[in-house]
Parts: structure tokens; C-alpha cells; sequence
């Protein structure tokens, strides 16, 4: 489950050595410790998602660590999904009114 | 419509790309679409210029997202896209100015399509044409390592499409193929299944990612929303069509 609510204490060990494997394989590095601290949140909360995930699909598909893995979904979205077509194709709207008279 | 097809085993399908930091999945599809034509209809290596396609569109976005048909226009416009070689990819996201009128067109484009949105219309002409671009909703690719993504439009919803990749063939896992294996530090678990019918997509996230930078999803149930946006460049003349056949 999340560790957000947890003693902010030592992290489990296996999770910090997935997390230092993640950033070698990747070759992922942060500013400061601080972001580091906020992407091994980050990198926790998506392995719990991939389980659900996995619970989730119908399919062969397999999910689990890879380079977008200290993203949040957001974050993901915006920097490797194709922006304008999420906004203006997966949004429909009302280009009318009840209100409108005669044409 | 044969029961597979991979146009990779015709050497038609040109490497897998990664957009770095620059959000051009459009680009990058429609080109991939464009130089796997040329291979298949006129037997023509060529790698096309993405960054002609990013630079020169004419709603200019750039890298901050796009359209697939409105890179088949810019195709049109500029009478052809110059070789990767001399308009090369900057991944930086950084803004250019148009640079195709000082280029050699290496290909170019009749005409582009878009496909009825139905996976049997799609599976046929993929066979029978060549590869075709589609937008699908990216959510599950973020975390997904290999084999076939079967969602629902509750885990990965149809209408919300936002990332442009190509597709390149279709097939049928083994009955006896299931899934095995540990994510991370879970455990590991097996689900025998039947023989499960999937599409094979070319992805822009370099090699690393996926299956080889590529990635299956489930055929014949809308799944990701594939058969939203099927589009397709022409090559050939509508006279000079000629059908060309997917290996198996």
C-alpha cells in the first residue's frame, strides 16, 4: 500500500535497492535530496499501481518498472502523450444552445 | 485478411525512434508511416526528417503535440520530407525555424486517408497496404513491459485519445501462453489462457521501452480506443495501386 501515511522513517530495503537498480538502469538522477525523497514516493506508489494493474488487465500484458516509473501519471501525460490531441479530441462539447432561434 | 501479419519480417520497418523531450508521437508515426510506404511500394530505404515535420507544421506546435493529418499536410506543402541525415531530430524541444525549402526531398506523398473505424477494415488494409498510424489512450503504457494489454473502457478509456503510434501487424499469442513473471518485487503468479488475438504497435520511446520499443494490445475490442483515428499516407498513384502482401 501507499507509504505516504507512514512514519517517515528508514524505507524498507528492498524498495530503496529496486529504486537505486531503477536509477542505474535509467540512469535517472535528482537536484537535491529532497526530490530525490519525492521521486521514491513517487517510484513506490507505481510499483502498488502496477499490481493493480496487472489485477486489472484482461490480457498476457506484464507491468512493472520502467523508465517513466518516477513520474506520476500526470507528469507522464504531459511529457510524452501527444497534448493537443488529448485536449481536443478526447473533449467533446456543445457547440450550441437550446436557446438559439431561427438558423 | 490473413491470421498474421508483421511487416518487420519484410525489413519495411525503419528503427524505433525516441522523442526524448519533445512531444512529437504525431510526427514521429506519421513519418515511421511514410518511410515503411516507400519500403513496401517502391522498395526504398529512406529515413525521413521528424524535425521538418516539428519545425514546418503549419499550426505550429511543434513540440508540444500535434496532429498525424497535419503532418501528412505538411508533407504536402513542402513537396516532400528531406532525409533524417541532412534535417536531423533535435530531441531538446527547443523551437526552429522551417529549414525544408534548403533540403532534397527524399520522399513524398500522394494522399493520405483516414481509415473506417473498425478493427477488420483496419487489419485488411494493414495487410494488404502497409502500416497505418493510430492514436490510442497512452494511461497503461506508462508501466507496461511487455505482452498483450487487454483493458476495458473503464482501465483505459476509448475516447480519450493522446499518443499517435504506428501500427505494424497483428496475430495470435499461443493457447498456452500465459502471463509469468514478477513485477518488481511482487510475487509471481501464472493465468493459463486461450490463444488471444493482438495488434503490434511501433512506439517513440527508444528500445529500452517495452518489447523492444514495441507493444501489443488486444484486437477486436477497441481497446485504448485504437480504431479512433486510423490514418493512413498514400504513396502511389490511385491508378498505379498495387496490393502488396504482409508476412505472416
Amino acid at each position: 500500500g501507499s507509504l505516504r501515511g507512514q512514519d517517515p522513517g528508514p524505507q524498507p530495503l528492498e524498495l530503496k535497492e529496486v529504486f537505486r537498480l531503477f536509477q542505474m538502469q535509467y540512469n535517472r538522477s535528482y537536484p537535491n535530496p529532497a526530490e530525490h525523497a519525492r521521486r521514491l514516493d513517487i517510484f513506490a506508489q507505481n510499483l502498488a499501481n502496477t499490481q493493480r494493474l496487472q489485477e486489472d488487465d484482461l490480457g498476457t500484458a506484464e507491468f512493472g518498472v520502467t523508465q517513466f516509473s518516477d513520474l506520476t501519471e500526470e507528469e507522464f501525460v504531459q511529457l510524452y502523450g501527444n497534448q493537443v490531441a488529448g485536449e481536443a479530441l478526447g473533449v467533446s462539447r456543445k457547440v450550441g444552445s437550446e436557446e438559439w432561434g431561427h438558423s | 485478411v490473413p491470421s498474421t501479419c508483421d511487416w518487420r519480417k519484410a525489413g519495411t520497418i525503419s528503427p524505433v525512434r525516441d522523442q526524448q523531450h519533445c512531444n512529437c508521437c504525431w510526427a514521429i508515426a506519421a513519418a515511421g508511416n511514410i518511410e515503411a510506404l516507400w519500403a513496401i511500394k517502391f522498395h526504398q530505404s529512406v529515413e525521413v526528417s521528424v524535425q521538418q515535420l516539428i519545425d514546418c507544421d503549419r499550426c505550429g506546435n511543434g513540440c508540444k503535440g500535434g496532429f498525424v493529418w497535419d503532418a501528412f499536410l505538411t508533407v504536402l506543402n513542402n513537396r516532400g520530407l528531406a532525409s533524417e541525415k541532412d534535417y536531423p531530430f533535435d530531441g531538446s524541444g527547443k523551437t526552429h525555424s522551417c529549414r525544408a525549402e534548403k533540403h532534397k526531398k527524399v520522399a513524398w506523398i500522394q494522399d493520405f486517408i483516414i481509415l473506417q473505424a473498425c478493427e477488420q477494415s483496419i487489419a485488411r488494409h494493414l495487410a494488404t497496404q502497409g502500416p497505418i498510424t493510430v492514436t490510442i489512450n497512452m494511461t497503461l503504457l506508462q508501466h507496461y513491459r511487455k505482452g498483450v494489454i487487454k483493458a476495458t473502457p473503464t482501465t483505459c478509456d476509448p475516447i480519450q485519445v493522446n499518443h499517435s503510434v504506428l501500427l505494424v501487424g497483428f496475430g495470435k499469442t499461443k493457447s498456452v501462453e500465459g502471463r509469468q513473471g514478477k513485477a518488481a518485487s511482487f510475487g509471481s503468479y501464472s493465468r493459463p489462457r486461450h490463444s488471444m488475438a493482438y495488434w503490434t504497435l511501433k512506439n517513440s520511446w527508444g528500445t529500452q521501452w517495452g518489447e523492444k520499443g514495441y507493444f501489443r494490445l488486444h484486437r477486436g475490442s477497441n481497446t485504448c480506443g485504437i480504431t479512433k483515428f486510423p490514418v493512413t499516407a498514400r504513396v502511389d498513384k490511385p491508378n498505379k495501386q498495387q496490393q502488396v502482401s504482409c508476412p505472416p
